[in-house]
């Protein structure tokens, strides 16, 4: 079903955004 | 923006209403926010200067939010290490004298990028991971955009 693999690519993307903000340095700039 | 980053902000324990940009205009709330996102920084001292009984007076709303603006900016610059570029400075008369949404939105993204680079980033990082999808893709759109206009 396209709408669900939509769905699942887009959880996928906003997981990996979040995961990689959470293995950056604190403090430090992008 | 601004109406995801409001809802962002309410998952926070403020004495404060975060409910629309009304309540926020005055900078009371946002302050009691950042002081969340880290005491140390954002300690009592700085808090009390910020005045809770406000009203409609714009000219104490704009004082506070001036506050709020230059904790943010020192904050960058002294604990981030980077200068914020102009075209992320919202304009703080808009916000104070006529509620402007677009301003406010993005003074609340500015108090993002302070909430996803502290110390206790790992925390609030997952609380935006429990909001509905969508707020999450424009909170998402909202720190790259800090990320891609960094100066370090």
């Amino acid at each position: 079903d396209p709408s669900m693999k939509a769905g699942a690519t887009s959880e996928g993307v906003l997981a990996n955004f979040f995961n990689s903000l959470l293995s950056k340095k604190t403090g430090s700039p992008g | 923006l601004c109406d995801s980053l409001i809802l962002w902000l309410q998952t926070f324990n403020t004495a404060q209403s975060c409910k629309d940009v009304q309540d926020l205009t005055n900078g009371v709330a946002m302050a009691q926010v950042l002081h969340e996102i880290d005491a140390a920084w954002f300690d009592k001292p700085w808090l009390n200067r910020i005045k809770e009984d406000v009203g409609d007076n714009w000219r104490i709303k704009a004082s506070n939010l001036k506050k709020v603006l230059q904790g943010i900016m020192d904050y960058y610059h002294e604990f981030l290490g980077q200068q914020i570029s102009e075209d992320l400075l919202p304009d703080l008369s808009r916000i104070s004298e006529h509620s402007d949404p677009v301003e406010l939105g993005r003074l609340l993204q500015l108090i993002l990028g302070c909430a996803v680079n502290c110390e206790k980033k790992q925390e609030h990082i997952q609380v935006i991971m429990t909001l509905e999808e969508s707020v999450q893709h424009v909170v998402m759109a909202a720190i790259q955009e800090l990320m891609s206009k960094e100066i370090v």
